[in-house]
Formats: structure tokens, sequence, C-alpha cells
């Protein structure tokens, strides 16, 4: 069977007027990470589960792109991080929502599905699952970047009262 | 956000993503990316999918489940669901993207949004990075 991945970084108003050239390249750059950490395991005949695991985790670093480091920041400015992830053989999947400090979300996702009790877990309790399961606490500060405070900013400062509806920011 | 599927050489389909949702969110707002059915979903049986837009229209069509039903269901080819479902959110007032992969053949994208970042790769062949 011939193996394939694919990933996404986001959808929204991506236009050769609104990115700067580094922008561009740096999503690029982002985006071939994550397809190659990816590959790097289908090749190895690895299975698609950790395939999609590693390449989210690429993307999850890096700060270009809205989860894990580089996430937007809440009304309030403050983080709040979802992911999922689901295994087609079984159709098991484990998600999380409204998390803070957990280095990895869906890291913390595929051990909610691994553990098998409950597909979905929230808030700072699921945290704490994810320091009972062993998982890194991100540092400090590691999920927020000057950028996303700037567009934070901006948006408060145009009146805030909506949230980003037109997904200006990502 | 951000979004993978894949198929490995056994055949097997698997999908994971990740989100810091939108920015300004209030009152734990949260979208379709950690909902299984809508922004993830994985069946071997049909489609693996990873979405990115306005959540709530993603949720409210339920697109994961929804592109896996019309593949898996009415036999429809991985572009014609994904196509058509993409477009059920537009009619709703939603926009934004989806990543697909099915039982064969090389992954599928779609996007009604101006851009999208992505890439796909298959065994033996080149890497394809795109924004536009």
């Amino acid at each position: 069977m011939n193996w394939t991945i694919a990933v996404h970084g986001g959808a929204g108003r991506l236009t050769r007027d609104t990115l700067t050239p580094e922008q561009d390249a740096g999503a690029r750059a982002g985006l071939a990470a994550a397809i190659d950490a990816g590959a790097a395991i289908l090749a190895r005949d690895g299975s698609a589960l950790d395939a999609v695991e590693a390449a989210v985790r690429v993307l999850e670093d890096d700060p270009r792109f809205n989860a894990g480091r580089g996430a937007v920041l809440t009304h309030a400015g403050a983080i709040e991080l979802d992911a999922a992830i689901m295994d087609g053989r079984d159709r098991s999947a484990g998600a999380v929502t409204g998390v803070t400090r957990t280095r990895s979300p869906v890291a913390l996702a595929r051990a909610v599905m691994a553990d098998g009790r409950h597909v979905f877990l929230a808030g700072a309790a699921a945290d704490v699952f994810a320091d009972d399961q062993g998982l890194d606490r991100a540092a400090p500060g590691w999920f927020e970047t000057d950028e996303r405070r700037r567009q934070h900013a901006e948006l408060i400062a145009g009146g805030g009262d909506g949230f980003d509806v037109d997904m200006k920011y990502g | 956000t951000v979004g993978a599927v894949a198929r490995d050489a056994a055949g097997h389909l698997a999908a994971a993503t990740s989100t810091g949702g939108v920015t300004g969110k209030r009152w734990g707002r949260i979208g379709d990316s950690p909902v299984i059915g809508a922004g993830t979903w994985a069946d071997d049986r049909s489609v693996a999918v990873s979405c990115t837009g306005s959540g709530e229209y993603f949720l409210r069509v339920g697109v994961g489940h929804e592109i896996d039903a019309r593949v898996r269901l009415a036999g429809a080819t991985l572009a014609a669901a994904t196509d058509a479902v993409l477009a059920e959110v537009e009619a709703l007032g939603g926009t934004g993207g989806a990543i697909v992969v099915g039982r064969e053949g090389p992954a599928h994208w779609a996007f009604t949004t101006p851009g999208m970042n992505r890439g796909m790769v298959s065994a033996g062949g080149a890497a394809v990075v795109a924004i536009y």
C-alpha cells in the first residue's frame, strides 16, 4: 500500500498581500518540516497514528502557527489549547480542550486515547491528567509570542467586543 | 490551527488537529478542532479528515462525519465529498478548509478561504507545500 501524509497550518486571509516574504518562507519551512517528520515514520513502515502525531507536534512547536507555541490569545489575554487525535483502525480517539500548561496538546490527546477510559477531557483537570501521565509541562510563557500579543492588543483596541470572527489572525 | 492526516503502508488511517482557537475567544469557547466527527475524524473504512476554519460552522455541519458518510455510504470521491461539505459550511456562512486521505490514492485538500497553509507527500513522490 502506498503511504501518504498531508498537513495543514490553518486557513484564512492568506494572500500575497497579507503575508510578508518572510512569513511566506517561514510557513513553507514549517510545513515542510512537519511533512518530513511524518514521512520519516511512514517510510519505515511506521503507523499513520505516529506519523500524524509527529507532524502536528512539529507545528505545535513552531511559533508561526496557531497551536501550542504561537497560539492566539483569548479575550482575557490567556492561552487555551485544544487538540484531538483519532485512529482509523478501531476509531479510538482522544481529545482535550482548554488546556494551558501541557507542552504538546496533541500528545495529551493521544494519552487520553491510550488510557482508553474517556475520549474528551477539558480544562485544568485535563492538565492534571497530563501531569499524572508524566507529560512535559511547558515552561512559563512558552506558548505566548510577541506577535500574538500584538494581535490581541490590536483586536481589543479596536473595540474587541467580538472575537476574530473573520480569522484575520489565524 | 494545525493538522495532519495519513495512511500508512498497512493501509491504516489517522488524523490529528491542534489549535489555540480564535483570537479574543471568551467563555470557554471551543471550535471544531477537538470535536471528534467535526474537525478531526479517522475510520479505516473510508477517510481521515482534519479541518481548519470558522469552527462554529464546522461543528454545525459535522464536517468530518459528513465527508466520511458521503464516501462510505454514497460512494463519493474524496474530492467530491470534501468540496460538497465545504459548500454546505459556506452556505451557512462559514469558511475554511480540510485535508483528507482515503483508503487509496493521494491525499486531497480543499478550502474556501483566500489561502491555506498545506503540504503533502506520498511514497516515492516529491513533497508539495503551498499557501495560496
